[in-house]
């Protein structure tokens, strides 16, 4: 049953992008919905240069971890030095 | 919406940014 | 039985390439009728695009998650090495009596700030 769900959730998703193309279709002509189309479009690229700012926020993100777990590696050594020396 | 979640993940991160390099900093003068 | 699964089979088949094609000519349909010009995108264009922002978003929240989850618990493991550093020095000195000199107001506020 679960392959049949699997099937049934397919098929479904299908037929909604294509309820979403019909409620699309005649967009162009009507120029309120033209207005709204070109929101849409200024919303998607103000959203793509925050995920371009994110991007790079999670690439230093990930250099300060690599940073911080040299620290870690250096203060273990300190730390096996003064044992040492104790 | 999703403008709005980019936003506050946008906001977490490098609020967590500055904390680290805080952090970093006072590690190393205290290993100085 | 086996036959009627077949025939079964084959009707979703058919059902998927039938929505399949139904997709594909509404799409060509809107796409010609509203040909990308400057500034001003098809409606396929922006759905495209916007499923495309989405699946970034959740890739970057995928990649944010353990990368702020490693940070918290290596600066843990700083404090922890640091804290038993320091405990080792301060057994040190009682050892061989020496004075250590106190802490720099920099150095301070560096305890703090690791707190």
């Amino acid at each position: 049953s679960s392959d049949l769900e699997q099937i049934c959730s397919y098929i479904n998703e299908k037929i909604s992008n294509i309820k979403t193309c019909l409620s699309l279709r005649n967009c162009g002509q009507e120029p309120t919905l033209k207005t709204v189309l070109n929101k849409i479009g200024d919303e998607i690229m103000v959203v793509n240069e925050l995920l371009n700012k994110l991007e790079l926020e999670v690439q230093y993100q990930e250099q300060t971890t690599n940073t911080l777990k040299e620290l870690s590696a250096s203060l273990e050594e300190d730390y096996k030095d003064v044992e040492h020396l104790k | 919406t999703l403008k709005d979640n980019v936003n506050i993940l946008l906001d977490k991160a490098s609020l967590e940014s500055q904390e680290s390099i805080g952090f970093i900093k006072a590690t190393k003068v205290l290993m100085k | 039985m086996e036959e009627e699964v077949d025939k079964l089979e084959l009707m979703f088949q058919k059902a998927d390439s039938d929505l399949d094609y139904i997709q594909f000519r509404l799409e060509y349909e809107i796409k010609t009728n509203h040909p990308d010009s400057a500034g001003e995108k098809n409606p396929v264009t922006l759905l495209q695009e916007l499923s495309a922002i989405k699946s970034r978003y959740q890739t970057l929240h995928a990649r944010f998650k353990p990368i702020a989850d490693e940070q918290k618990e290596t600066k843990s493991r700083i404090c922890a090495t640091f804290n038993k550093t320091m405990a080792t020095l301060q057994e040190l000195q009682k050892l061989t009596a020496l004075e250590l000199s106190p802490l720099t107001e920099e150095e301070n506020t560096a305890v703090q700030q690791l707190k």
